[in-house]
């Protein structure tokens, strides 16, 4: 089985003191359990 | 056979044949599986590659198969023989035993102990509320930007499946980064047009009208995260962040496996099966996730919409039918959803 996740985050800020691209911090084949971050 | 010669018993010849070729078949799988492990530690890519054993997957009742492994996974064993088939079960698989929340001895049958529950603080939930987790345990395959206008998630090197198709298409899928960019620079708008009527909430996530009200908000991307669940892990999901569920989408379809060897082999895989979906709204906009069946873990159960029942026999199964849609409150804010809680299972079956 498998869960695919589809979602918008923020890509850029107007405001460049506060920026907040969204990164993931997995890598491909990683495993990862329920709870853990994907990304930020 | 007995025999009055002293011969006490006898393997037809056919039968030894029979295991012989097996036993080649199952030589030659785990040779090509060494071969893929080993060009995946040079970097190699995996490529698609169909072939005739694929097709020939098409041909077979591969939901009727996965009903009735569920219906033999669903018998109830013996007390004193439960921790012996659980036991047997998790050292094929790597399940941890150790986390199930209940003694072995009461999970009545293998498709009860599969969807076990886990014991408290087994699996803590990352507290930053600027995060968003996993919802299950797996094996991450693929995540990305989705940058491209017509979003395609590559299921392998040379063949990718629409996030549209996935979804459904009637989807409220808002646009990518760079639609957006294009829109701005003077494009058509293309929700404004012929869908207006259909979703309010699919205008307010994409429209840059909106999102010039408030010049300090940051430009939305669209990102995406595909992980596979091997029969080992725990197969509860889990909400990857606080959200409202709006619309649950099950799409009736195929069961094939899904594990890498059939990743390569078959096209649309995920598109093709059965699935549950679910879209809705989190603080930073679009959030679907979409649950894919296989042959072995058939049925999506959702913990949200108790009464929903996928894989089901039916007497003819059209693959181009339109998905079985709710629309969770119509008027409301549908589900809400806070980051970790259950949304459902995937069940043997």
């Amino acid at each position: 089985s498998t869960v695919v996740l589809v979602f918008q985050a923020p890509v850029s800020s107007a405001n460049e003191r506060m920026p907040s691209d969204f990164k993931f911090c997995i890598e491909r084949g990683d495993r990862i359990r329920m709870g853990e971050a994907l990304g930020r | 056979r007995g025999s009055s010669q002293g011969n006490s018993f006898f393997v037809p010849g056919a039968t030894v044949g029979t295991v012989l070729m097996l036993g080649a078949l199952h030589a030659r799988r785990l040779y090509d599986d060494k071969k893929i492990e080993e060009a995946r530690e040079k970097g190699i890519e995996l490529e698609f590659h169909p072939d005739v054993k694929a097709t020939f997957l098409s041909f077979l009742p591969l939901r009727t198969i996965s009903r009735f492994w569920g219906f033999l996974t669903s018998v109830e064993y013996p007390i004193w023989l439960r921790p012996h088939v659980y036991n047997a079960w998790a050292r094929a698989f790597h399940s941890n035993l150790e986390e199930a929340a209940l003694p072995l001895e009461e999970y009545a049958s293998l498709r009860h102990f599969f969807v076990r529950t886990l014991k408290e603080g087994c699996r803590p939930i990352d507290s930053d509320p600027c995060c968003l987790i996993s919802p299950v345990d797996g094996t991450v395959l693929r995540f990305g930007e989705l940058k491209e206008a017509g979003a395609m998630i590559e299921q392998v090197k040379g063949f990718s499946y629409s996030v549209s198709s996935l979804l459904g298409a009637k989807s409220f899928l808002p646009m990518t980064a760079c639609e957006n960019i294009q829109q701005e620079s003077g494009g058509e708008d293309k929700s404004m047009g012929d869908e207006t009527q259909k979703s309010w909430w699919r205008v307010s996530l994409a429209s840059p009208k909106v999102r010039a009200i408030s010049p300090e908000s940051p430009m939305k991307g669209l990102f995406y995260c595909v992980i596979y669940l091997k029969p080992g892990d725990y197969h509860r999901i889990h909400s990857p962040v606080d959200w409202n569920v709006l619309v649950r989408r099950h799409f009736s379809g195929r069961l094939y496996p899904l594990n890498e060897r059939a990743m390569r082999t078959i096209r649309n895989l995920y598109v093709e099966n059965e699935r549950v979906v679910l879209e809705g709204q989190w603080q930073e906009g679009y959030m679907a996730m979409a649950a894919i069946g296989a042959t072995n873990i058939g049925s999506i159960e959702l913990f949200v919409e108790p009464t929903l029942h996928t894989n089901r026999p039916r007497k003819k199964l059209l693959h181009s039918e339109p998905p079985e849609e709710r629309v969770y409150e119509p008027e409301g804010n549908g589900i809400m959803l806070k980051k970790g809680d259950e949304v459902g299972a995937f069940n043997m079956g």
